[in-house]
């Protein structure tokens, strides 16, 4: 891991009266591939990078003990912060509150959907589930199935286009008096115009509290795309990175903080209803590391 | 004319970057274009093109085994796209006056065997399914019964979601397929793990893992309709051998295309 291979630059590091730039830059090189290699998409890799170098040039990191753990350190305070940036809870004050949930094909948004039902049921909110998926085969039944599970209320949107089952899955719900009405939509690509211009109209027309991207953590260079043009259309609020129980290291991760700012508000950490955590900052900033 | 075409550092750089950018991973990023640079007698691209063949595995055309039926386990990480692309392969074959018949082998997640039912109904196959919870061990050996028995051309076995690091998970794909080839001596003729196209790094983690269990023989890559170049194909081709035989570029039963690797290097090229 990261870790090891910087205590090899370290020792060299250690044996020099000074650290000069070239070997602070063998260690920010060797940093570059670690972070390639978690898929961290590569404008994001040089921003970081750059970070790193300014800042342990400043630190004069020489005249420390360990100099390459005193970079890397550096390197994991810049991804606590860039990860963790704006922590603060979901923003559900109105009565619906609509969350809105959006990303690729497969990338778990209708078992998130389910979670974040029974984490916010649990914390006492009156909570209903509603899919304006019409194009996947049998994609209402799964959500169907997950809100049966957990004993919360299944809002039926009328007709087979996304937004007007949208609009009238809130109309049920502020018959029905629930405080948030989770809305998992069909998974999409970015470059899909006619699909992207449904979310947006989707979006526009249940006017969500919360905008959450669910993003699949073993999501290659294309993380960074990906986010940059869903947060054109719709924009985020959060993100929630799902399958983070597969060994993957999560680079994609940055690539949302990144771009758009905005905190990552939970992980998928398996595939039953209750695998479903806070994000932790500092801990995926290490597992990023390696 | 020779000399023209030769790039300069800064654009090999800049290929390499496109690679990485690609999910073709540094290391093959930089292997690309080491060995490219070493062919002085091609000119970068063309260079480029034949490194990446060579590290496309090749792969025999017929898959079908001399006596029905052809037996084929789809297996991969959650939400790849197994089951719409038993949709899609049941479709193709369809189309050639093939008789298939699926197993609804993935007992556990919502609304699964429901999915895959729609999707056998749009290919005109046909559907063995247990009970919710039931064993899919079980499942796929009564669909192999089925499959024998009835004639079929073909048999597919849809199989959970799971990702590599699960232990139980892994062991039961192990069973599967083990029980697979107690039902019928030399089945599973094929194993095809479906990698999403959008997958990093973590993809060849997946193939070495899923490969030790279930004993691969193949790759689908999926949702290359997207923004993705599944770059690391070249990777799990070439430290695998495994060679990729469809890739999915849609939602529809007609969005399946045969893996052709020169256009694939193509679209890899900067
Ligand atoms: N291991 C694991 N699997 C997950 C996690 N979250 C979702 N899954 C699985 O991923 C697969 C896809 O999940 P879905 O909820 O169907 O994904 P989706 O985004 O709704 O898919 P589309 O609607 O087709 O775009 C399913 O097998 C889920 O059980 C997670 O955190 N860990
Ligand atoms: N754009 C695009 N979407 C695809 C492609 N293949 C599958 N999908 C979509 O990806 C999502 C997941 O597909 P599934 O077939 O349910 O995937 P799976 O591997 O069976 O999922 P699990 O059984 O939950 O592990 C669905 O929304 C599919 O329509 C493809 O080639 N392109
Ligand atoms: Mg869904
Ligand atoms: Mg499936």
């Amino acid at each position: 891991n990261l870790t090891d291979k910087l205590g090899d630059i370290a020792h060299r590091l250690q044996g020099n009266a000074r650290v000069g730039e070239s070997e602070l830059d063998a260690t920010l090189r060797e940093m570059r591939l670690a972070l390639l290699e978690a898929d961290v998409a590569l404008p994001v890799v040089r921003h970081l990078i750059s970070e790193v170098r300014e800042q342990a040039l400043g630190a004069d990191v020489a005249k420390s003990l360990q100099p390459g753990q005193v970079v890397v350190k550096i390197l994991h305070d810049n991804l606590t912060d860039l990860l963790g940036g704006s922590r603060r809870p979901l923003k559900l004050d109105k009565i619906p509150s609509v969350i809105l949930l959006c990303g690729l094909q497969g990338a778990g948004k209708t078992t998130t959907a389910g979670k974040l039902a029974r984490m916010l049921a649990t914390d006492g909110k009156k909570v209903a589930l509603t899919s304006v998926d019409a194009t996947r085969p049998a994609a209402r039944e799964q959500l169907q199935v997950l809100a049966q599970q957990i004993d919360v209320p299944y809002l039926a949107g009328d007709g087979s286009d996304p937004v007007a089952m949208a609009d009238s899955a809130l109309d049920k719900a502020r018959v029905s008096g629930c405080h948030v009405l989770i809305v998992d939509t069909a998974g999409r690509q970015v470059i899909d115009a006619e699909l992207m211009d449904e979310i947006a109209a989707v979006d526009a027309a249940v006017a969500p509290q919360e905008r959450l991207l669910v993003l699949d953590s073993m999501t290659g260079q294309t993380a960074l795309t990906v986010t940059e043009q869903f947060h054109q259309r719709v924009p985020m609020s959060g993100c929630i990175l799902t399958k983070t129980d597969a060994d993957v290291r999560g680079g994609a991760a940055l690539s949302v903080a990144h771009i758009t700012g905005v905190p990552i508000r939970f992980v998928g950490t398996g595939e039953k209803i209750d695998a479903f955590e806070a994000f932790d900052a500092r801990r995926f900033a290490g597992r990023i590391l390696g | 004319a020779a000399a023209a075409e030769a790039w300069s550092e800064a654009q090999w750089e800049e290929a390499e970057e496109a690679f990485i950018m690609a999910d073709c991973g540094t290391e093959t990023a930089l292997r690309l274009v080491s060995e490219a640079k070493k062919r002085r007698h091609q000119p970068p691209l063309p260079a480029l093109k034949s490194v990446m063949l060579e590290m496309l595995a090749r792969k025999e055309a017929d898959y079908f085994p001399p006596d029905k039926p052809f037996v084929l386990l789809m297996i991969g990480v959650n939400g790849t796209g197994k089951t719409t692309t038993i949709g899609k392969l049941a479709s193709m074959w369809r189309g050639e006056g093939k008789r298939v018949v699926i197993g609804a082998a993935d007992t556990f997640r919502a609304a699964a065997i429901e999915q895959l039912s729609v999707w056998v109904e749009r290919s005109g196959a046909e559907l063995v399914r247990q009970g919710h919870g039931a064993d899919p061990a079980a499942v796929a050996f009564d669909t192999i019964g089925r499959g024998v028995a009835g004639g079929f051309d073909v048999v597919m076995i849809d199989t959970a979601g799971r990702v590599q690091t699960d232990k139980g998970l892994m062991e039961e794909l192990a069973k599967v397929r083990r029980v697979i080839n107690k039902a019928l001596p030399g089945a599973p003729h094929e194993v095809w793990q479906v990698v999403d196209g959008g997958t990093g790094q973590n993809a060849v983690a997946q193939v070495e893992k899923f490969r030790a269990v279930a004993g691969t023989t193949g790759l689908v890559v999926t949702k290359l309709d997207g923004t993705a170049k599944g770059g690391v194909v070249l990777q799990l081709s070439d430290r695998f051998r495994l060679p990729v035989r469809y890739i999915g570029v849609g939602e529809t039963l007609e969005d399946l295309m045969p893996f052709d690797g020169a256009a694939f290097a193509d679209t890899l090229l900067p």
